[in-house]
């Protein structure tokens, strides 16, 4: 564990602690697109099957624990909560998430590390999670500005991902034989999908603006 | 924890 790595999954963690607060808060859950929350959904527990059978640390389970429970209770929340499902504008959320389940899988059965259940599972739920954010990110687009909590999800989303760069990064200078491809690689995507959303919240905050996304 | 092992991130 390095504090990269360290860093990376606490911010993580405050992305979806402030997505569950803002839900909780205002009982509502507008400007939020419920296909990144289930694509999101899908990404745990398509990588956590190993949750059971390979113990790693009481740290990494926690973490899986509540990465899996979060993700669907904000999924059961958007869906099924007799309040917040009201607040839910599934006429801006049109993104075809299924498309990027089926690419990323077919991606997955030609592209991993070992030709097994779990290992495709888990390059699947790799390349997923880096396409995971774009429901979210055209929902922004589409409803122009948006309130700060759901900016500042997205915001600690990227973070999350540049941090584990770095512990990439870190961890292929620090370990022989450390050769992390496929989540490098994909997680470069997934930075870089952020990148131009990053810039734009910069700008805003420093004109002390809105957010204001190009149509 | 077991370091360096395949999948021992989150």
């Amino acid at each position: 564990m390095n504090i990269f790595r360290f860093a990376g999954d606490m911010t993580h963690l405050i992305s979806i602690l402030v997505l569950l607060l803002k839900i909780y808060a205002t009982k509502s859950c507008s400007g939020i697109s419920l296909k990144t929350q289930e694509l999101y959904a899908i990404v745990f527990v398509a990588r956590y099957l190993d949750l059971f059978t390979d113990f790693i640390s009481v740290y990494n389970t926690v973490m899986k624990l509540v990465f899996i429970g979060c993700s669907l209770a904000i999924v059961w929340c958007m869906r099924l909560h007799r309040v917040v499902r009201r607040t839910y504008n599934k006429d801006v959320d049109t993104f075809r998430h299924y498309f990027l389940v089926l690419g990323c899988f077919l991606l997955a059965l030609f592209v991993h590390e070992k030709f097994t259940f779990q290992e495709v599972l888990w390059a699947f739920s790799i390349y997923l999670e880096a396409v995971a954010i774009l429901p979210q990110l055209v929902l922004l687009q589409r409803s122009g500005n948006v309130d700060n909590l759901t900016v500042q999800y997205v915001f600690f989303l990227g973070a999350y991902r540049a941090f584990y760069i770095l512990n990439w990064i870190y961890r292929y200078l620090t370990e022989p034989h450390f050769g992390r491809w496929i989540a490098s690689v994909a997680g470069l995507v997934q930075t870089a999908l952020y990148a131009d959303f990053f810039y734009y919240y910069f700008i805003s905050w420093k004109n002390n603006a809105k957010l204001q996304l190009p149509a | 924890e077991r370091n360096g092992s395949s999948k021992d991130e989150l």
